[in-house]
């Protein structure tokens, strides 16, 4: 542990920034600034449970600012020299500012050869951590190491910041089988299947109480089976007969006998084979669940006679193994919990994408064995599909998919000769990554593309974007940045969707209709 | 008698000394000379500094000579954040206008 937590933190952890409207960058773009500033936050957003949200105010809790020499506060930069640029720890007024020397020649896609510049992504990252109370760490290669070190494209936050940060704020919120410490799904090995999907299925273990609130001493595994017994599967045999087989050296048994069966058994409630009792005694199981490995009728008595075995029969009831269903791939949707990645109307019926998979909402609600795999309705869209990022139906009545920077055109389901092709067609700036949604505004019929904080206005026609776009989201009041999707329902009116909620825009008054959002999987799944 | 005239600093000492002070390796404040007499004063000077190299180099990852050697300069020379490494109350101006 090399990391140095400064000692003041956020008392809050879903923080507001802010792009300074009075010192921005004179050199670089102030979008792609954004953009950047974005991906930075999200480096410490991905390793705790801190948010990060930009707003168009200085009231944010870190206001970021370009600025030369002296700027306000007692640590003047050198121009461009050595120092970058400096950040104050959490706090009211400055605190939580980065401050960034805009001196400097900031690269926002820095390239290897790129020796004079400096990449405005590492150096952000780095000043974050102040702004969220980290100090200096000498840890070579760490985030936190005073000196610049450029970084590397697939950056991953190094352990000894990220054991910093989650120090101080927790980390990301697990998923909820995660926090149960005794009940974790045993995978095992996924079957592939000749498709290229894989089913894994989980047998479900018992779990054990490790520490059972009525035990005496804690960690021993509790004798009893954790879930119920079914009802009688057979009227003579007890109730437990359709306990799954857990003695796995003999599986015909239901459990382990004798002392060289199960080493740490001891078989004191057994009659000693040693002894040889005249009477045979009756067998009294010391737990009721612990029966002989063959079903008896309880008065029945066994021989002691240690020459003689056991009577070999096989036993009466069917072995059960508890085998679940196979779960579904890990990244197939739950219907009624999931954000989206695209949503649209295509002849009339609704289509919501979210991964691989998508629903098809008709008129008469949801069709059934839905979601399916998006290639099986489009296949020519990439085999090795994950997601798309945006569709929509144009007026030509072609559909449009948008995934990373290509652009999908399709008639139907037919892909058109010539396409994919880039969205830098388009009119879209080469250095957009991907776009968040596109949809038709029912308000004046035009095509609007929106990614990120920003949106352009597409002249379908010329098959441009409008010259002066791109323009900032804040015009959709309301709405916020970087939206999940976008589009035009039945009633001509829009629709923004971002997690698991959606607004309705009100065209007029050119702003969402109710602050608050409402829960897409109601109103759009029937859930 | 004229007080012994104080060592002259080197150029390069002296931008070392203004690094190490800026990044918090060693402090402004001017020893209480009072009852010390001009020696310690000089000797605690150069042991203050010495530690501070030191200090800097392992912080730094490079060889600790307690000099400013070759590698002292490069690092000292080295792109930076503009904090302190060590926090002597950097933060006492939160104020934001």
């Amino acid at each position: 542990k090399r990391f140095a937590v400064q000692g003041e933190k956020w008392k809050h952890t879903n923080l507001t920034w802010s792009l300074s409207q009075s010192r921005r960058p004179s050199q670089i773009d102030p979008h792609g600034t954004r953009a950047v500033l974005a991906r930075a936050l999200d480096v410490w957003q991905q390793a705790s449970r801190l948010t990060f949200t930009e707003i168009n105010s200085d009231d944010a809790d870190i206001v970021v600012s370009f600025s030369k020499r002296y700027h306000d506060d007692p640590y003047p930069f050198d121009g461009r020299g050595s120092i970058l640029a400096h950040a104050f720890f959490p706090g009211s007024g400055r605190g939580g500012d980065a401050h960034f020397d805009d001196d400097e020649l900031w690269l926002l896609h820095p390239n290897d050869d790129d020796e004079e510049g400096t990449s405005l992504f590492a150096v952000a990252a780095h000043e974050f951590g102040h702004s969220l109370g980290l100090s200096h760490s000498s840890v070579k290669g760490a985030l936190m190491y005073p000196w610049y070190q450029g970084i590397q494209p697939n950056f991953v936050l190094p352990d000894d910041d990220r054991n910093g940060i989650q120090q101080m704020y927790g980390p990301k919120y697990k998923r909820t089988w995660e926090k149960i410490p005794y009940y974790r799904p045993v995978q095992t090995q996924p079957t592939t299947t000749t498709t290229t999907t894989t089913t894994t299925t989980t047998t479900r273990q018992p779990y054990i109480h490790q520490h059972h609130p009525g035990r005496h001493r804690p960690n021993t595994p509790s004798r009893y089976p954790a879930y119920y017994p079914e009802k009688p599967s057979h009227p003579d045999w007890p109730h437990y007969s359709n306990y799954p087989n857990r003695n796995p050296t003999y599986p015909d048994r239901r459990y382990y006998t004798t002392t060289e069966e199960h080493p740490r058994r001891t078989n004191h409630h057994y009659p000693r084979r040693t002894e040889t009792t005249t009477h045979a005694t009756t067998y009294r199981p010391r737990f009721p669940h612990a029966q002989p490995e063959y079903p008896t009728h309880p008065r029945q008595n066994y021989p002691t006679d240690p020459g003689q075995d056991y009577p070999k029969r096989k036993p009466y009831y069917p072995v059960k193994t508890t085998t679940m269903k196979p779960t579904p791939p890990p990244d197939k949707p739950d219907t009624c919990d999931t954000t989206y990645d695209a949503v649209t109307l295509i002849r009339g019926e609704l289509y919501i994408f979210k991964n691989r998979y998508h629903w098809r909402i008709g008129a008469n609600g949801r069709y059934p064995g839905y979601p399916i795999e998006i290639t099986r309705m489009w296949a020519e869209l990439p085999k090795n599909l994950t997601h798309v990022d945006a569709v929509y139906e144009r007026p030509d009545r072609k559909i449009a998919f948008f995934i990373g920077k290509q652009l999908y055109l399709f008639d139907s389901q037919y892909l058109l000769p010539g396409y994919p092709k880039n969205i830098v067609h388009l009119g879209l700036p080469a250095n957009l990554e991907k776009l968040d949604g596109a949809t038709v505004w029912g308000h004046n019929g035009k095509t609007y593309f929106y990614s990120g904080t920003m949106y352009w206005k597409f002249d379908e026609e010329v098959g441009h974007v409008e010259l002066d776009y791109p323009r900032d989201m804040s015009t959709w009041r309301g709405v916020g940045y970087n939206i999940d999707s976008v589009f035009q329902w039945k009633d001509g009116k829009t629709y923004f969707f971002k997690g698991k909620g959606f607004w309705k825009f009100d065209d007029l008054n050119m702003r969402v209709q109710h602050d608050r959002q409402l829960p897409s999987a109601q109103f759009w799944m029937s859930c | 008698a004229p007080a012994p005239s104080r060592p002259t600093r080197s150029t390069s000492e002296k931008s070392a000394r203004s690094y190490l002070e800026m990044f918090g390796y060693l402090t402004k404040e001017k020893p209480e000379v009072g009852n010390l007499l001009m020696e310690d004063v000089e000797q605690s000077y150069e042991d203050d500094f010495r530690i501070a190299i030191k200090t800097l180099q392992e912080f730094g990852g490079i060889p600790v000579t307690g000099v400013i050697d070759h590698a002292t300069k490069e690092l000292m020379k080295k792109k930076r954040c503009g904090r302190p490494d060590r926090e002597p109350g950097y933060d006492k101006n939160n104020r934001r206008r």
